[in-house]
């Protein structure tokens, strides 16, 4: 019930009681509830590295060339969230067709951030997922959510 | 967890890239 | 007459209240006059008014497809020529144009020779 920004500010000092990182069915690591989580909430800001859109594919390349695997997250037309090799726990957040989360970008102080909120509440050990609405493409990408409602595909 | 993944650096937050000159350069002379 | 423009630039420069003037931070992104040109010889002149270490400029003649948040010379629509070093830029490829480049204070001038169209 605070304002946005206010809640903001609380959840840089409180986040990583609320979130960690842990070994995930679904994939490799996955981010993981450390107590429970009310609907609605604030759990964690997908921080990183706040870069120029037009930047993203060049990025893209370079991390593909590494074998590393890209975490970027749009704000807006202008800026993307590069997570990659500098970021928050949030990184490690898998996509699931039957999410616990979502995403929502708010502004504080003139800035913009990448804020993932709890869709309901969420039991402490629960995996905390997100749909990540890829685009839909040819060469599809199998998903691993294994939830009763799965798309079978993320894109 | 930042252990897992070398040269990854942990933020608490948002972090603005400072660009380099050459950041959109394919090729230099 | 001819004026920086007011809407074909990137947001983030600043523009002088007479439109003259513009000033850049952070990384490179471009502006646009307020006219073109589609054929015939033209001429420009700009002054650096002030280009600190380790500041640059890139600065010459773009289409309207130019991309406007990256530098001029990023893609095929634009051609620049680089104050550090005097690198000429054309789709992102920076050759050797000149030794030395240019800096504060100095003025510049560009120059464009356009056939008539067909």
């Amino acid at each position: 019930e605070l304002p946005m920004a206010m809640r903001f500010r609380k959840l840089q000092e409180h986040a990583k009681e609320a979130v960690g990182v842990y070994r995930s069915k679904i994939h490799g690591r996955g981010l993981f509830c450390k107590r429970n989580i009310d609907a609605g909430e604030m759990v964690i800001e997908y921080a990183g590295e706040i870069i120029r859109s037009l930047l993203t594919d060049k990025r893209e390349k370079y991390y593909e060339s590494k074998g590393i695997g890209c975490y970027m997250f749009r704000i807006d037309d202008c800026e993307v969230v590069d997570a990659t090799m500098h970021g928050s726990a949030a990184r490690f957040i898998n996509h699931s067709c039957e999410p616990n989360c979502y995403s929502k970008v708010i502004q504080v102080d003139g800035r913009k951030h990448i804020v993932i909120f709890a869709m309901r509440p969420i039991k402490k050990g629960e995996e905390l997922t997100y749909d990540y609405k890829f685009p839909i493409e040819d060469v599809k990408i199998p998903c691993t959510c294994g939830s009763k409602r799965c798309r079978k595909y993320l894109n | 967890w930042s252990a897992f993944a070398p040269d990854f650096k942990e933020l608490d937050e948002n972090v603005e890239y400072d660009e380099r000159e050459s950041e959109f350069d394919l090729e230099d002379e | 007459q001819v004026l920086l423009s007011m809407h074909d630039r990137a947001p983030q420069l600043k523009l002088s209240d007479d439109r003259l003037t513009v000033t850049g931070e952070k990384g490179y992104s471009m502006i646009r006059a307020s006219h073109g040109v589609v054929s015939g010889q033209w001429f420009y002149e700009v002054t650096i008014d002030e280009m600190q270490e380790p500041t640059a400029t890139r600065i010459g003649w773009s289409q309207s497809l130019g991309n406007l948040q990256a530098p001029c010379g990023y893609d095929k629509f634009s051609y620049s020529w680089r104050s550090r070093k005097g690198t000429r830029f054309h789709q992102s490829h920076g050759y050797h144009y000149c030794d030395g480049g240019y800096g504060e204070g100095d003025v510049l001038g560009f120059f464009v020779s356009l056939p008539v169209p067909a």
